[in-house]
């Protein structure tokens, strides 16, 4: 089964 | 004070209607460079960047750095009400409470005068690193969208996989399964239609069929599109404009 990953695990805020 | 003049209404028509149905608030950055906008759709999953750089206008002034926040849809209906092929200008004070936008027709005997209200939105900014990709796939736009379509009438996936001259586009679904692969390619005399593979190694992702379908809403913006990849990382999706850029940096699906 996939999971779809989110962008906040690879980019940090600013 | 904003002045930005398009020699034609048609580059932002396209920009806001290939960002529209992926994020719903933006916050247009005006600086003297040109207009950026940075946003996040709101599963998280699909970061939009945009950069229409001074050049892209016919005249541009910025004096000031000034934040527009403007609501998509009712940014897009007001778009929508000027012609392709007029000429339009966008005109904001130091601090502005509307944004006004001015559409006039090449002849110049008609003038259609808009303002839209902004919006204070409070936004994540992410930072976003150079990244190093370890694929790099340029290929006509609107080939790729064909591909994103036709593969998302099997699965709500679309597996990327690159070897050394081709890109395979692979969808698994529960009725069936479709691929499609494309190999390097160049055509000399029309240089949109090529195919350029640049490999350091293998590529298997899988996207979101959903998401992809949203990008490829950018085709009519630039006739080739550019995929970077990298192993367990975001994927960035680029289409040029005339001076800056449309990217879209989508999260991929992992095994569980």
């Amino acid at each position: 089964k996939l999971k779809q990953a989110s962008l906040m695990s690879f980019f940090s805020k600013s | 004070m904003l002045e930005g003049k398009f020699d034609e209404a048609s580059l932002l028509k396209k920009v806001i209607d290939a960002m529209k149905d992926s994020v719903k608030l933006c916050n247009f950055n005006c600086t003297e460079n040109g207009i950026s906008v940075q946003a996040i759709d709101d599963s998280r999953v699909l970061l939009i960047s945009l950069l229409i750089e001074a050049g892209s206008f016919e005249d541009y002034r910025c004096d000031r750095n000034i934040v527009l926040g403007l609501e998509m849809e009712s940014l897009n209906k007001i778009i929508k009400n000027g012609n392709a092929s007029d000429m339009l200008t966008l005109v904001a004070e130091d601090s502005p409470d509307a944004l006004n936008l001015i559409f006039e027709d090449k002849r110049r005997d008609r003038i259609a005068e808009y303002s839209l209200k902004l919006m204070d939105i409070d936004q994540d900014f992410l930072k976003i690193e150079d990244m190093k990709f370890d694929a790099v796939v340029n290929m006509p736009s609107a080939e790729f969208a064909k591909i994103c379509r036709d593969m998302k009438t099997l699965s709500e996936s679309l597996q990327i996989i690159i070897t050394k001259d081709s890109v395979k586009f692979n969808s698994e679904g529960d009725f069936g399964s479709g691929s499609v692969v494309i190999k390097s390619f160049t055509d000399l005399e029309k240089t949109e239609e090529s195919v350029r593979i640049t490999l350091e190694k293998p590529i298997n992702l899988t996207f979101g069929a959903k998401y992809l379908n949203d990008i490829i809403k950018s085709t009519p913006l630039a006739s080739q599109v550019t995929i970077k990849l990298c192993d367990k990382q975001p994927a960035l999706f680029e289409y040029q404009l005339p001076s800056g850029y449309l990217r879209f940096y989508l999260a991929p699906k992992f095994e569980d």
